[in-house]
């Protein structure tokens, strides 16, 4: 059941298809899980679709975690989202009306790979387990490979650094599936989330240059409201702006990429914290992130649902 | 202990470059001591006033120090062990299971 399953402890990636393969079983009437294509080693790509199912067309909302392997915070809060859904649904107005009125497409963990390696063999590793036999090094920045000003600033050639932006866009089977998926789908999906660590920031478009986005101010006041309410749980701060001018130039993001294929609320969170545990968060503060990017990202979906 | 100790006396360091100098000379140092960075996520990346964030090893942390002390540039010991942090920061339980 889901109160056998703990939510404030890291999980391995068995664990966390084993959990998603369970409410499948269980909660049929709001998730389906499916598969949209195979990692570099071969490991199935799962999402979990959350929402109240509907004959007719529903706009949804994509979220992924792990896109980057060493950032286990995220994977963790994915799994929290479900949980919180499927618990809450009856007696939260405000989740019942999100997943009446929305779909979700939850993708606990994007860089299965690297998140497997990163539980197995090397804690801090970044990028994707591809290899080119050209080189000696594993692995492609999964935040560097899309196909939106592609291996520009902030993104390397480089195939040992760890902004390595790949040989070519989309290069990497788990953005290809992904990328494909979305291009499918866009005009469905308001919104696109990614959840990584750590900064405590909330990011919008665009990271690749210095300019200000055409829907700025719902974006920007859908941000303003989602970093206070994160706050009004633990007091604890995020800073909220345009990836390049808040955090720094990178090309070749999910993010961009996402909102240059026409979904409206593009977002990426840098979880907590900012530095004195940095990727090692313990496992006591879990519940506590979890909580207060709950409240962000509930308030981001409750104004996607009112027009701006 | 987890991933076989290999973590044990490794650093994560804090330094911000307050000048051009600092942020050229600590690039140069990190592609000397090839470094995991930690935040922002490239080299390149790197200015005056940019928040530096870096993993190095038991090995050559010493002499990153030094480096560092040489050129004159302000760091912090935010993690000072490693494995310790890592030992910690996971239940007993999450611990004794992956073991």
């Amino acid at each position: 059941s889901l109160g056998d399953y703990s939510y404030e402890v890291y999980h391995s990636l068995e664990e966390i298809q084993n959990w998603m393969h369970h409410l499948n079983k269980t909660h049929s009437g709001l998730i389906h899980m499916f598969s949209i294509g195979k990692s570099y080693e071969g490991r199935s790509l799962f999402i979990l679709k959350l929402g109240k199912r509907s004959r007719h067309h529903k706009r949804a909302v994509w979220i992924d975690c792990g896109i980057h392997a060493r950032e286990w915070i995220g994977p963790a809060f994915c799994q929290w989202f479900v949980k919180e859904a499927l618990q809450t649904y009856r007696s939260d107005p405000a989740m019942r009306r999100m997943l009446n009125h929305l779909y979700f497409y939850i993708m606990p963990v994007f860089n299965v790979d690297g998140y497997h390696f990163s539980w197995t063999s090397d804690r801090f590793w970044r990028k994707t387990r591809s290899r080119n036999s050209r080189f000696r090094c594993h692995g492609v920045d999964a935040n560097r490979n899309w196909k939106v000003k592609w291996c520009d600033e902030g993104a390397s050639l480089y195939p040992c650094d760890d902004t390595y932006c790949g040989p070519f866009p989309e290069s990497e089977p788990e953005v290809k599936a992904v990328a494909h998926f979305l291009r499918k789908r866009r005009k469905y999906i308001s919104a696109y989330l990614s959840f990584h660590a750590y900064a405590q920031m909330l990011l919008y478009p665009y990271s690749y240059k210095y300019a200000t986005i055409p829907n700025f101010s719902c974006v920007e006041s859908a941000a303003y409201d989602a970093v206070n309410a994160l706050q009004s749980a633990y007091g604890v701060r995020y800073r909220y702006g345009p990836a390049s001018s808040t955090l720094y130039v990178s090309s070749g993001s999910s993010m961009d990429w996402a909102y240059k294929t026409g979904i409206p609320y593009a977002f990426a969170f840098e979880l907590r914290d900012t530095g004195h545990f940095g990727f090692l968060l313990p496992e006591s503060l879990i519940k506590p992130t979890c909580m207060e990017t709950m409240l962000a990202v509930k308030n981001i979906t409750l104004h996607l649902l009112k027009k701006c | 202990y987890l991933y076989n100790n290999r973590y044990a006396g490794d650093k994560v360091i804090r330094l911000i470059p307050e000048t051009k100098r600092e942020a050229h000379v600590l690039k140069d140092i990190y592609h000397q001591f090839k470094v995991d960075l930690w935040q922002p996520s490239g080299i390149s990346s790197i200015s005056e006033g940019t928040v530096t964030d870096v993993h190095v090893s038991r090995n050559s942390s010493q002499n990153l120090l030094t480096s560092l002390q040489q050129a004159n540039i302000q760091y912090e010991i935010l993690i000072s062990d490693l494995q310790e942090a890592l030992e910690k920061g996971n239940s007993w339980r999450s611990n004794r299971n992956r073991r």
